[in-house]
C-alpha cells in the first residue's frame, strides 16, 4: 500500500486549534477550521470541490480531482480510500467510510463528486 | 498524549504551476 494514514485521524486524537483550544478529532466542526485559519498569519482556508474520483495505482487507492479556490485550479491527489477529508457543513468524509470507521473508529460520510472540502493554501500566494 | 496541530488534518492543495 502507498502510505500509512497519519495517526491523528484516530478517534480520540487531540487536536490543537490556532487559539490553543484542544478538541478531539471527531468533535471538530467547520467553524474550528475557519476560525483557526483566520487567526493564522500564514495559512488560508480554501474551498476545494471534488470534481472526479478515479481508481488509483493500487486497489486501495483513489485519485481525487479537486477544483481549488476562486481560481478553480485543478489539483489531483492520490490517497488511500480510507483517507478522510473535512467537508464544509458535513464533517469527515472518505471514499470508503466503512474502512475509515473500521481502521480509525472515526465516523465518516461518503465522499462524493460535488462535495466541498476544507483545504489550505498559503496566504499571499497567487 | 500527543497533540497535533489543526492544520495537519486538512490537505494543502495549491496549483503546482504559477501564473
Amino acid at each position: 500500500s502507498p502510505v500509512a494514514l497519519p495517526p491523528f485521524f484516530m478517534r480520540g486524537s487531540i487536536i490543537q486549534l490556532a487559539d490553543g483550544e484542544l478538541k478531539r478529532v471527531e468533535d471538530l466542526k467547520t467553524e474550528d477550521f475557519i476560525q483557526s485559519a483566520e487567526i493564522s498569519s500564514e495559512l488560508k482556508i480554501d474551498s476545494s470541490t471534488v470534481e472526479r474520483i478515479d481508481n488509483g495505482q493500487s486497489p486501495n487507492a483513489v485519485v481525487i480531482q479537486f477544483s481549488v479556490g476562486e481560481l478553480k485550479a485543478q489539483v489531483c491527489v492520490e490517497v488511500l480510500v480510507e483517507y478522510p477529508f473535512f467537508v464544509f457543513g458535513q464533517g469527515w468524509s472518505s471514499c470508503c467510510p466503512d474502512r475509515t470507521t473500521q481502521l480509525f473508529e472515526l465516523s465518516c460520510a461518503k465522499l462524493c463528486v460535488g462535495d466541498v472540502c476544507v483545504s489550505l493554501t498559503l496566504r499571499g500566494m497567487r | 498524549v500527543p497533540v497535533f496541530p489543526w492544520h495537519s488534518l486538512v490537505p494543502f492543495l495549491a496549483p503546482t504551476q504559477s501564473d
